[in-house]
């Protein structure tokens, strides 16, 4: 088997209301199938539902129905400021091939689907963050707020100045260390998810 | 703005 999978999606430009409730949206899957246009087979379908790591890319899965026309139509939850996917599928065959493996199929279809979110992840880390990532996000403003109230509440003052020289500061004050360690632990989530 | 991603994959 052979598998290309491509990803169209449209980031909203508007992002005042992304803090309002997120309302799921429908991801329109297309299959073509040695080029043709096709109806989506069960095993693509059953891949799309229950072996794609969808959280990974900070997606959420609701609902899976094909319509008359043989098009998966997906509902997803994900970030607001992702307005709309668009999935295309293209499955081909070797001509050497004699055996159908469904399970390789499987495989290679879920790789091809990552693989491709992994593409869109890379460029645009803010659009695909993985739901732990997001988790460990919620940690950080705490997390800086603890570490610059310890060093900048120190009365050893060689300790400060060593500290400020790490973060790259030339103040040790406390507001300029907590916004240079909220930057520097995003910067590594963001980093460490991409991986 | 529109964004794009794809893969590829064979045995």
């Amino acid at each position: 088997w052979f598998f290309e999978v491509c990803f169209a999606v449209t980031e909203s430009l508007n992002t005042t209301n992304s803090s309002t409730k997120i309302e799921p949206k429908q991801m329109k899957v297309l299959f073509f199938e040695d080029c043709v246009c096709a109806t989506i087979t069960s095993t693509i379908l059953q891949t799309l539902n229950s072996k794609v790591s969808w959280d990974r890319f900070g997606l959420s899965i609701k609902d899976v129905q094909v319509t008359d026309t043989g098009i998966a139509l997906i509902e997803w939850e994900g970030p607001a400021q992702l307005e709309s996917i668009l999935l295309v599928l293209h499955r081909y065959r070797s001509s050497q091939t004699m055996l159908q493996s469904w399970s390789r199929e499987t495989q290679l279809c879920k790789r091809c689907i990552e693989d491709a979110l992994n593409d869109l992840k890379q460029q645009n880390p803010h659009l695909f963050c993985s739901h732990s990532s997001k988790e460990l996000q919620r940690y950080v403003p705490d997390l800086s707020c603890c570490l610059s109230k310890l060093i900048s509440s120190s009365s050893d003052i060689e300790f400060k100045d060593s500290c400020a020289q790490i973060l790259g500061l030339q103040s040790t004050d406390y507001n300029d260390i907590r916004s240079s360690i909220t930057t520097r632990l995003l910067q590594v989530i963001e980093d460490l998810d991409k991986q | 703005s529109i964004k794009i991603g794809k893969a590829f994959s064979g045995s």
